[in-house]
């Protein structure tokens, strides 16, 4: 299964 | 008040073009260093970062900082009213529900005033860390275009490896596979021609083709395109805009679980 990652899991929200 | 005038409108119509087909409205914040614009797509997958510089407008002025929220579905109405040689200006008083765009043609025989209603968008800001990636691809910007499209017709995602030998785009999928490698060039005469690979450790990443396509939609403001990836994060990919700036779009990439 391949899963498309969100940027929210990488980066943080200022 | 806010005046920012650029002599080519052309420009300003193509980060339009290279923007709307990931966001169907942004914040435009303005200040003293320039226009800025930061903001995802719906799925919070992809990112667009805008950085325009002051000092690359052929007249600037920003007296306080001035957060413009903008359908950009309307704004490409307006500015498609503009004529490719004609001169824009984008103008806005301190808290104004509105913006004002002025085009001027050559010699000023012809001038348009269009005023676009504003809007609150809620913002939401990432932080982007300083990093130092592991592979720095530079490239042809039409080669990347042409090859985004190419792949796309394999599978619904692209695996870009880079080496120290070249960067390798792959995709799969019913109809069979399909592999392109590009070495780095030796020698070239136009430096933009140029495929130049800075590699510190090899880096294989997975990405969804849809979204590079959209990336690509920036081909016109640059020949060149930088693609800056490392284990586990998400790709970069920029486009600079001549003297005035850049546009990096940033993509999550996809995991096989």
């Amino acid at each position: 299964i391949v899963t498309q990652l969100r940027l929210c899991q990488y980066y943080i929200v200022a | 008040m806010f005046e920012a005038r650029l002599v080519q409108s052309a420009i300003l119509k193509k980060v339009l073009e290279a923007i709307k087909d990931l966001l169907t409205e942004a914040t435009f914040d303005c200040s003293d260093s320039g226009i800025q614009l930061q903001a995802m797509d719906n799925a919070h997958v992809s990112l667009v970062s805008l950085n325009l510089r002051s000092d690359g407008f052929d007249k600037y002025r920003c007296d306080r900082n001035l957060s413009m929220g903008m359908n950009l579905g309307n704004m490409t109405k307006i500015m498609k009213c503009a004529g490719a040689e004609d001169t824009v200006t984008m103008k806005a008083q301190d808290n104004a529900d509105v913006v004002a765009f002025m085009f001027e043609s050559k010699n000023q025989e012809k001038v348009s005033d269009y005023e676009m209603k504003l809007m609150n968008l809620d913002q939401e800001h990432l932080g982007i860390p300083e990093t130092d990636y592991s592979c720095i691809v530079k490239m042809p910007s039409q080669e990347f275009a042409r090859i985004c499209r190419d792949l796309s017709q394999f599978g619904e995602s692209m695996a870009i490896s880079c080496t120290k030998e070249g960067v390798k785009f792959s995709s799969a999928g019913d109809i069979g596979s399909a592999n392109i490698k590009l070495a780095q060039t030796a020698n070239v005469d136009a430096e933009e021609e140029a495929v130049v690979i800075e590699m510190q450790e090899p880096v294989s990443l997975t990405f969804a083709c849809r979204y590079l396509n959209s990336f690509t939609k920036a081909t016109p403001l640059s020949a060149q395109v930088q693609l800056s990836m490392s284990a586990d994060v998400p790709l970069v990919v920029e486009y600079k805009i001549g003297e005035l700036g850049h546009i990096r779009y940033y993509l999550a990439p996809k995991i096989e679980d």
